[in-house]
């Protein structure tokens, strides 16, 4: 799976995730990636959300939404909406995964409790960062 | 003016000790490319949403992803292909799903969101939508590389082997398909 998100200099926010599903997956099955609120969400108010991992974990929680929803109803910050979704719900549901996510101040979350996750940014300073493992 | 982009290719299990340094500089390399072409639009002044787009497109024409010409084969040998954008001005959304003959899912997923009335597409009827808007079809040899198939060839085994114990040991299992 691969996803990104961004802000642009109108303050508009943007999500967009793409996938191949998994290996040996049967019966038409559909992760969360299509599913809008689950794998994809964007709202200027508050962040965009891309995520990856057991998609079926992610469905069920409606990940990307709840984490704008923690933003926008409780006032979390953005990393911890997204820590508390990840490294709580997720993982005490038993799935693995992780996402990342900007919010409209450029804040930015990439939590994951899988060994590694491949990611990156890039900011006004045009220096890209880019990670793989847990460091 | 804050502006900027993060990006991921995929979670798991990614370690250190067992990645070659060669493909980690193919997947840093690959990473930093799109960083850098997302932030030409968006520093140029584009919207989020091209910068989004054009991102995701190359990491879906790098086979180190699982996505576009990376895809896993599902259980019958074919790549199916899912995606979905979201503009977080207008809270348009667009998603496609089981593609099996699009290079970048995330451009249709886009043309859904932009061009018709819908949100989400599926299958056959996703496919004839990307022709109605001139998108071109590939042929599903496309997205075929030796490291997926065989990856799907190690699942078929073990799925194989797994059932062979199962008949004795039904709780062995624990594979799950959605």
């Amino acid at each position: 799976t691969v996803g990104a998100v961004a802000l642009d200099k109108n303050g508009n926010l943007a999500a967009g995730t793409s996938t191949g599903g998994m290996t040996n997956k049967k019966y038409g099955r559909a992760g969360d990636v299509p599913v809008i609120g689950a794998g994809t969400y964007a709202n200027n108010n508050t962040c965009a959300v891309s995520c990856t991992g057991w998609g079926e974990y992610f469905i069920r929680l409606g990940v990307a939404k709840d984490i704008s929803d923690l933003v926008d109803y409780k006032g979390m910050t953005l990393k911890d909406a997204a820590d508390k979704v990840i490294y709580e719900k997720v993982e005490q549901l038993g799935g693995d995964g992780g996402l990342i996510a900007i919010d409209k101040n450029g804040n930015f979350a990439m939590p994951f409790n899988t060994a590694g996750m491949f990611r990156g940014y890039i900011f006004e300073d045009g220096r890209p960062i880019v990670k793989m493992y847990k460091d | 003016v804050k502006y900027g982009l993060v990006i991921h290719g995929g979670a798991g299990t990614i370690e250190k000790d067992k990645m070659p340094p060669e493909i980690e500089a193919q997947y840093e390399e690959k990473l930093n490319e799109a960083l850098l072409a997302g932030y030409k639009i968006l520093s140029d002044g584009g919207s989020s949403l091209d910068a989004v787009e054009k991102v995701i497109n190359i990491l879906e024409d790098s086979p180190l992803f699982n996505a576009g010409k990376g895809a896993v084969f599902a259980h019958n040998g074919i790549n199916e292909l899912d995606a979905s954008i979201m503009d977080g001005n207008t809270h348009n959304a667009g998603a496609v799903a089981r593609l099996t003959h699009i290079k970048n899912p995330i451009s249709l997923a886009r043309m859904v969101m932009e061009k018709s009335e819908h949100v989400f597409l599926i299958g056959d009827g996703a496919e004839q939508f990307a022709v109605q808007n001139g998108v071109e079809l590939v042929d599903q040899n496309y997205f075929y590389t030796d490291s997926r198939w065989n990856a799907l060839q190690r699942a078929l085994k073990k799925e194989m082997e797994s059932k062979s114990q199962t008949v004795l040991y039904p709780a062995l299992s624990d594979e799950k398909y959605g």
